[in-house]
């Protein structure tokens, strides 16, 4: 549920909002919340997607809403409508080729504008797509937004079971139940004779979830159809995704 | 060259120094990073290796050289040596089973020690692994480093190209000249029927280089060795690195 406080207005009317992290960029984490956004949505669920990566927002990209900026009533913006979710990106708002960097206190009003101050209206499900790792920015984060849980991806390979314990270490230190761990990359199967390549090793998510003590919610594949989906702005729905919908 | 300030001591025998970018995590930035440092060292360069991804340091993992605490001497943090390279990051500092997530200014000032107050000696080159993406620690690293040139490191796809984009952007805002853009991850062959996947797409980068005026320096395709090397932290130096190793 949510910690009700008295400023978060634009906020009172969402039921749940559910985090995605990672560790380090790079694993597929965007790609994981628009399939769970969607998934939630197709579920029967009023759903929102929330971009918070001020500094590469990929979310207008993955859900082909490029040049959509939003509108505003009464003072707030307006969320983008697309495939049935509300959404809010920087991506929406600050020229695609004009590439800004922003300073770190920026970036922190954006997303409290985010939160605060976008039209969400009533919705079952907020999913906040994080920015990738897990420094200054996704801390303070979790500590601004309400979460009711979070769910982690990773890719398989050793070197990644570090980055999901800083993650759910992350989440532990400020109380936000983690949902549970998607391993995704978890294999590749050749389309030509069919013969699977680990190429980025296999099982890491499952050995972290276990070795952390939270739930695995499956392996998504290597599949050039959610590569090609995501340059294209039509995102398909991966299989995991549904075990954390069934989650949250 | 380098522009030569008073402050700069423990930077003063150090010939040249390149920082390893991406405009995305998970692209391979780290990977290019040692890779590089390693193609330089062997052709006889005195050669450095600095990680200045302080959330997420994945050099000591990659070179095998975990638990090895720099000594002191003079006031000074003495590098630690491995492969031929003389190396510092945070991971060598920090215990690995104590996640920490620092908070930014806390950030500032370790990358600021690494700079300063490494006792780097005589280098051709000093290789800077930068954290992954383009916010506000990364152009604050480009300001307070003299760097001579800039990697781009990127995967292939067209949601790709606005990552290189804005980390060619960035260098060229603080005057660094950008020594070419490497499309790692570049195709697969599968190693039992040789059929080609372009898992990621395939172009993006040297479509990147076109577009953005920088040199191409080469594709390094999805090798499973590649991989399996970071996890053991026996790096193998990938074929592209050499013609960056000859540019810079
Ligand atoms: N299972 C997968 N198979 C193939 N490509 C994937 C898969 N998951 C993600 N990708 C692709 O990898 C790239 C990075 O994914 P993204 O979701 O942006 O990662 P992150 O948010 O962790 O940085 C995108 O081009 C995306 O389409
Ligand atoms: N060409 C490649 N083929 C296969 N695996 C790769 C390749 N390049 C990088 N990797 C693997 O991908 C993961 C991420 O690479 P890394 O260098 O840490 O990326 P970044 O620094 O951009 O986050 C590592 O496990 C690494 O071994
Ligand atoms: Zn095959």
């Amino acid at each position: 549920g949510i910690v009700s406080a008295p400023q978060e207005d634009s906020l009172q009317g969402i039921k749940n909002i559910v985090a995605v992290a990672s560790g380090k960029g790079g694993v597929g984490k965007s790609t994981v919340a628009v399939n769970l956004a969607l998934a939630l949505q197709q579920q029967g669920a009023a759903t929102g997607l929330m971009d918070s990566d001020i500094y590469g927002p990929s979310i207008p990209i993955m859900m082909g809403t490029r040049d959509r900026p939003p509108g505003h009533r009464d003072q707030q913006i307006l969320p983008v409508l697309a495939h049935g979710l509300k959404m809010m990106s920087i991506g929406f708002v600050a020229p695609a080729n004009a590439p800004v960097i922003w300073r770190g206190p920026m970036v922190h009003k954006i997303v409290s504008e985010f939160l605060r101050n976008v039209a969400w209206g009533d919705l079952d499900y907020l999913v906040i797509d994080l920015p990738p790792g897990t420094g200054d920015a996704q801390l303070t984060l979790t500590q601004t937004a309400p979460l009711s849980g979070a769910v982690v991806v990773t890719t398989p390979q050793d070197v990644a079971l570090e980055d999901v314990n800083r993650a759910v270490r992350m989440f532990e230190e400020v109380k936000v139940p983690v949902l549970g761990v998607v391993e995704n990359m978890s294999f590749f199967s050749c389309p030509s004779c069919g013969h699977r390549e680990e190429i980025f090793s296999h099982g890491g998510g499952k050995t972290a979830a276990l070795r952390f003590e939270v739930p695995f919610l499956g392996e998504i594949p290597i599949l050039p159809d959610i590569r090609e989906a995501s340059d294209r702005g039509l995102p398909i729905v991966a299989a995991a995704p549904d075990s954390a919908a069934g989650q949250a």
